[in-house]
């Protein structure tokens, strides 16, 4: 409730004529961002809190999941605008999870900055459903425009795409999971060599 | 080649491959001579004691002239092409402060993304007194005039060019005053030349920004602006924002779908498109090492 309340002081300020038009002075501007900021970090905890309890709870999975769901970390990912997410870039297996906040079935294709291969070391990357289907990915690299946005602290050079579909007011996961050789056996596999002058594409 | 497809028979772009422009849209079985541009506005300067002599800045937008391309149309954009299963995009650089990527994706969306990244805009070195950057699409649709907007996201209002329903209007600042908050929607619908079957195109921003239809078959969006006088409403300063030692830089998305003006559930189309993206899909990340692929 605290967090929840943060964030409705803060869009009750951001209400203000000057913050709606842009017309405040600059470190008006700069408090504003704070102040949002503070407030959504907190509503996201919050939100995982609230995801955590669903899942532990759920009756439609193993006690085994009821289990480690209590534990799970659920980390938002704030950067994903400028291509950064320290969790799809460090880890070789995660979860993403995703909430619908809409009352009807949204599918939206989802954008994870992701480590390309080399030509040396391939990376492929698997996505898999709540049933444990593959889905359909695709490696795209991120423009030098973007990678050297100031600020962006991340070393991911491509993006993991695929397409999501989340119930409404609901939730849906998906696995990722990163191999360090080219997976030949993979399930819609996808890999890019960091090297783009080596890379090829078919007509 | 000289032009560049990407995307599908059910929804395609077509680039001119030496200039690096879009020049055509194929969306659903219906044709479109599609130019997308950016231009800037150059700010007004005055000592702000009359009317006349409004500085552009925070509150105030009076453009001096009009609109100017960021590259001098000899000027080729430099691009990059990637294609695959699911989506096609082309990453573009227009001069040193304009880039853009442009998205079709093969599957499960109707709409074409223009995600641009505008900024750092020139400093007080700039021989202008200020940017302003606009998108622009530009058509072959004959509007006479006449567009749409959103009214603050309900709503869809008809917008017509040096016009007021409710009196006769004289517009002093062509630009200025034919501008419109566009929260969510901006649209057009005319025929093109030689043609008996009217098309509609439809711009849906990620964030309210200022808009409107200047000539026939033609849209555009500010996306980033920069300026160096106070325009005297009270703020007291320049609209002149820095991150890291620089001007700021922005990043955001347009979404662009068109059809046949038939197509009644067009309008209910765009509106959700703007649902969807005012109410993004949140993303939360959790480890997958406890998971084999049997226990997922």
């Amino acid at each position: 409730p605290d967090s929840l309340e943060l964030l409705r002081e803060a869009m009750g300020v951001m209400q203000h004529h000057d913050a709606i038009t842009g017309t405040e002075k600059q470190h008006v501007a700069e408090d504003y961002a704070k102040l949002l900021h503070d407030a959504v970090s907190g509503c996201a905890e919050s939100s995982g809190d609230a995801l955590r309890k669903i899942f532990a709870n759920a009756t439609n999975v193993s006690s085994q999941y009821n289990k480690m769901a209590v534990n799970m970390e659920l980390e938002t990912c704030p950067g994903l605008n400028i291509s950064q997410c320290a969790y799809s870039e460090r880890e070789d297996s995660f979860v993403v999870t995703l909430y619908n906040p809409l009352a009807r079935t949204k599918k939206q294709f989802v954008r994870l900055p992701v480590q390309a291969g080399t030509q040396e070391a391939q990376i492929s990357y698997t996505v898999l459903d709540h049933e444990g289907k593959a889905v359909p990915s695709q490696l795209v690299p991120v423009p030098s425009f973007v990678r050297n946005l100031p600020g962006r602290t991340a070393n991911t050079t491509a993006e993991l795409i695929f397409l999501a579909e989340i119930p409404p007011v609901g939730v849906a996961s998906y696995l990722v999971n990163r191999q360090k050789t080219k997976n030949s056996e993979g399930e819609n596999a996808d890999y890019l060599y960091a090297d783009l002058k080596s890379a090829k594409y078919n007509k | 080649a000289d032009q560049l497809v990407i995307g599908t028979q059910d929804l395609s772009l077509t680039l001119d491959t030496k200039s690096g422009r879009v020049i055509n849209g194929s969306f659903n079985g219906t044709e479109l001579n599609l130019n997308q541009e950016f231009l800037y506005y150059r700010g007004a300067s005055g000592n702000n004691e009359v009317f006349e002599n409004r500085s552009s800045g925070a509150y105030i937008f009076r453009p001096n002239g009009t609109a100017h391309p960021i590259l001098d149309g000899k000027d080729s954009i430099k691009f990059d092409f990637v294609a695959g299963d699911l989506i096609d995009e082309v990453h573009q650089t227009w001069g040193d402060f304009v880039h853009q990527i442009i998205r079709v994706y093969k599957v499960g969306v109707d709409y074409a993304e223009f995600d641009w990244v505008v900024g750092p805009l020139p400093d007080k070195k700039d021989p202008f007194d200020g940017r302003e950057i606009i998108n622009r699409f530009t058509t072959n649709l004959k509007t006479d005039g006449h567009f749409a907007t959103d009214s603050n996201g309900r709503e869809t209002l008809h917008r017509k060019l040096n016009h007021r329903d409710t009196w006769n209007v004289s517009i002093v600042e062509q630009e200025a005053g034919n501008y419109y908050p566009i929260t969510s929607l901006l649209r057009l619908t005319g025929m093109p030349e030689n043609s008996d079957k009217g098309v509609s195109l439809a711009v849906i921003p990620d964030r309210a920004q200022g808009g409107s239809s200047l000539a026939d078959g033609q849209l555009e969006l500010m996306v980033h602006r920069r300026l160096f006088r106070d325009d005297a409403f009270g703020v007291g300063e320049a609209l002149n924002e820095t991150a890291y030692g620089e001007g700021l830089i922005a990043r955001g998305t347009h979404y662009v779908r068109a059809g046949s003006s038939e197509d009644k559930t067009a309008l209910g189309k765009e509106r959700v498109l703007a649902q969807d993206v005012l109410l993004p899909v949140i993303l939360f990340f959790s480890s997958g090492k406890n998971y084999s692929k049997e226990q997922w």
